[in-house]
């Protein structure tokens, strides 16, 4: 473990946390793609399939167990108790596309031809391109509650720190893992513009308005 | 005898 890591999965928690108490605390989904969501619970089943069978560390257990759980609450609550509260007019980017390209991907590129090495490679592209339909509907509405991209500016950081970790673990742990790092390297690239506009825009104080 | 892949990275 080192501090890049901790940190991501630090942010990772965060947003999280802030995602659910913007839900719960406004009663209301509003602005919040339940694509994304539901992509993030199929990448964290498949991610860690293995959590009951596989022991690494508590710390890694626990970690797993809090997204599992979490994102199904969170779609939970956003299809049925805030249902009415939902966008699905501007919600409307076409997810078949990442999970048919996902599984393309992780039958080229995975560490072996087993069921949990390729549903732990198709979980990391999937996870490098969930969050285009929340990104996709910003975009639709022009404009979002701060709340809204601090939520998906937390989930950026989580990946984005995973690179210098990366980097950290080839130096000194003689740790490298191709998959993870291309994909984590090709999601931090597609929040980068919304990292911009977050940077000119929120830490400045304003509203976030895109451009 | 293979290496066992591990994911020790959430």
């Amino acid at each position: 473990m080192n501090l890049f890591r901790l940190g991501g999965d630090l942010a990772h928690l965060v947003s999280i946390f802030i995602l659910l108490q913007k839900i719960t605390a406004n009663k209301s989904a509003a602005g919040i793609s339940i694509k994304t969501q539901i992509l993030y619970s199929i990448v964290y089943v498949t991610r860690y399939i293995d959590v009951f069978t596989k022991w690494i560390s508590l710390y890694t257990f626990v970690m797993k167990l809090i997204f599992i759980a979490s994102s199904f609450y969170t779609v939970w609550l956003m299809h049925n108790t805030y249902k009415s509260t939902q966008n699905p007019q501007i919600d409307t980017f076409k997810i078949r596309y990442l999970i048919g390209g996902s599984i393309i991907m992780a039958a080229i590129f995975n560490h072996k031809l087993t069921f949990n090495e390729l549903v732990w490679s198709f979980s990391i592209w999937l996870e490098s391109v969930a969050i285009l339909p929340q990104l996709f509907m910003l975009q639709r509405t022009g404009e979002a509650e701060n709340i809204t991209v601090h939520y998906i500016f937390a989930l950026g950081i989580y990946r984005a720190l995973y690179i210098p970790n990366w980097v950290y673990r080839w130096i000194f742990d003689q740790y490298f893992d191709y998959i993870a790092t291309v994909a984590g390297i090709i999601q931090t690239l597609i929040y980068s513009d919304f990292f911009y506009v977050y940077y000119q825009r929120v830490m400045k104080g304003k509203k976030f308005e895109l451009p | 005898d293979e290496v066992e892949i591990i994911h020790d990275e959430l």
